[in-house]
């Protein structure tokens, strides 16, 4: 019977489907991904992917993934990308364009921001059911610190320390442009 | 999928007993870490870590690529533990006071505080468990040195980089006393937030550049440091509520 099952599965799935965005975002953009649940056939291949699209200099938060490696490429735009390994060092700082592939390996943190023409991807990643964990935003890792745990890591005054965990705490790995940007 | 260790490693000729190594002196406590490329270690795909934490000292937010077993050889503290994808604090309004102006009282309305914080005491006897990039940290609030020993399974089917011991640091940065470039080798930890550009740091978070400068300053303080301007507070049950559950799930046995 397994194997009937797997002859059987479905290969593929539409990825672009505004209507059915996993993250949407009116101001910033919006995520939609195909993982294990939505295609059954990737727990097989223990892969999955996710299509992503960015407004006009919106961000797309500072995160690592947990389980995966990163393959993305450009499908339309440009963007700003910025990649840290584990020794602190900048393993990546620059422009994305059209036709671009760039490999993040997992735990590897990253961040994007659109030019102003907007910015697409498509990401490859590595497990069937990939999970990130962001710095920045609703679900952050630093949100779910306690102000004095942040305060004295950084050194800042308690003041700023709240700053940075609520600042964004109404957004999900999509981030508006502020007035700075 | 198979454990990745390569059986050339554990052709070994015999075990001994070893000690660690490397020792990393922070402001707030040691990291002592056993040679991973001992023969032993290789063969069993592991990495150990020993933690001194000193009194009223706070070891930094990091997480690892592989999951961690920790032996909480001595002392008592905090433990907070972050996990990917789950929401860990609830928030209610916060209280405005007179002194404040309008404006004040309605940027505070507008943002929530920590009803709840996930923060778990650990004392001597513990065995903790650390998942796989669980961001963690633990602050000492106990009368004497906080001891942990840990072992990381960096062979672990849920770490797809190679098998070289790591950890991802939040805050903190490389001891003065131990930043020669051989030792940064050795112990492959750094702070990964000072490599981001601070202006979209800054955008990211939406605060100040200067608050993004102080994140990601120079920091000799090491990766275990002081806890400034006395104890920490923490939103937690009372250790006597904590202590009395314990007993009764102790005598429902």
């Amino acid at each position: 019977g397994m194997e009937e099952a797997y002859c059987n599965m479905r290969i593929n799935m539409y990825l672009d489907n505004p209507k059915e965005a996993d993250v949407y975002s009116r101001q910033a953009g919006r995520l939609n991904s195909v993982n294990m649940n939505k295609l059954p056939i990737l727990r097989y291949m223990q892969m999955s992917a996710e299509k992503g699209n960015l407004y006009p200099n919106a961000m797309f938060a500072p995160h690592w993934s947990v389980n995966a490696h990163n393959i993305f490429y450009v499908t339309r735009g440009s963007a700003q990308v910025q990649a840290v390994g584990s020794n602190g060092n900048t393993v990546f700082n620059g422009r994305v364009n059209e036709g671009d592939l760039v490999v993040v390996p997992q735990y590897f943190a990253m961040m994007k921001r659109a030019d102003s023409n907007g910015f697409e991807w498509v990401s490859f990643k590595t497990s069937p059911l990939p999970v990130r964990s962001p710095l920045v935003g609703s679900r952050s890792t630093l949100k779910a610190m306690p102000v004095d745990v942040l305060a004295n890591s950084f050194q800042i005054s308690q003041k700023e320390a709240e700053d940075i965990k609520y600042n964004r705490e109404n957004h999900m790995f999509l981030l508006p442009p502020t007035s700075r940007s | 999928r198979t454990r990745q260790g390569d059986p050339q490693q554990c052709r070994i000729q015999q075990l001994s007993a070893s000690r660690p190594s490397r020792r990393i002196e922070s402001e707030g406590g040691v990291t002592e870490l056993w040679d991973e490329n001992e023969e032993q270690f290789q063969c069993a795909g592991v990495a150990a870590t020993r933690n001194i934490i000193q009194q009223n000292s706070l070891s930094l937010p990091n997480f690892s690529p592989s999951p961690r077993l920790v032996y909480i050889q001595q002392g008592r503290g905090l433990l907070g533990i972050s996990y990917p994808g789950c929401a860990e604090s609830y928030h209610s309004r916060r209280q405005s006071t007179s002194q404040q102006s309008p404006r004040e009282r309605q940027t505070e309305q507008q943002r929530g505080e920590d009803q709840h914080q996930k923060v778990h005491r650990i004392r001597r006897g513990d065995i903790v468990a650390l998942p796989a990039g669980a961001a963690h940290w633990c602050y000492n609030d106990g009368n004497e040195e906080l001891i942990a020993l840990s072992i990381t399974d960096v062979n672990s089917e849920t770490n797809q980089l190679d098998q070289t011991p790591r950890s991802f640091y939040l805050a903190g940065g490389e001891p003065k006393r131990s930043s020669t470039q051989q030792q940064k080798q050795q112990y492959n930890a750094n702070n990964i937030l000072r490599a981001f550009d601070e202006r979209m740091m800054a955008d990211a978070f939406d605060v100040p550049m200067e608050v993004v400068r102080k994140m990601q300053r120079e920091d000799e303080r090491g990766f275990i440091v002081k806890v400034e301007q006395g104890e920490m507070s923490m939103i937690r049950p009372d250790e006597e509520e904590d202590e009395e559950s314990e007993e009764r799930r102790r005598g429902s046995n």
